[in-house]
């Protein structure tokens, strides 16, 4: 196991979106919900500089940080829920899709991720009213035409406790 | 008080 002493909730996310990895690195990304877990102002501080890279212009970045953060809203609880469901890092995001500010020079990769995220927080936290704001603008600019199809495990949604296998 | 006063100013982007 990786020595975690000294390591910085930016040194964690610097490794687990590092545009050289050949593929996502589970184990920084695990690295870095368990910091944001150890850290008072964790998910403060987390959510910033997910922000920062998930508008990398290098899209490899961006499709790693989009990861870490889905990875953070399974494993980072209401705490986490919390700032993500706040406009100043929503607006983040729609930054990025919007032709307005970013979009243009974005990836539809990345754009499509973002959405596919957006739509699957919509389902599964109702709570969080912000983020059922948020997507419906982007569906009032016409920037989301259809609702995507989230697979069931992309949602936060936790499985039946008592899911018959073998009835 | 600071989380009132965060909420007040915590604005969707305008578009």
């Amino acid at each position: 196991m990786a020595e975690a002493e000294g390591e910085s909730l930016e040194s964690w996310l610097n490794k687990a979106t590092n545009p050289s990895n050949r593929q996502e690195d589970w184990e920084y990304i695990i690295g870095f919900c368990d910091q944001i877990n150890k850290e008072l102002e964790g998910p403060q501080i987390a959510v910033r500089l997910l922000a920062h890279k998930i508008q990398s212009p290098q899209e490899w970045e961006a499709v790693q940080a989009l990861t870490v953060l889905e990875a953070c809203m399974k494993n980072c609880g209401r705490r986490f829920h919390n700032e993500v469901g706040k406009f100043r890092f929503l607006n983040e995001l729609i930054k990025v899709v919007s032709p307005k500010y970013l979009g243009d020079r974005v990836s539809e990769k990345v754009k499509t991720k973002i959405i596919e995220l957006l739509y699957s927080w919509t389902v599964a936290l109702p709570e969080e009213s912000k983020i059922k704001d948020a997507y419906h603008m982007l569906k009032r600019q016409g920037i989301v035409q259809t609702d995507p199809s989230v697979p069931a495990d992309r949602t936060l949604i936790p499985s039946p406790p008592a899911r018959p296998k073998n009835p | 008080l600071g989380e009132e006063s965060e909420e007040r100013d915590d604005h969707l982007l305008p578009m």
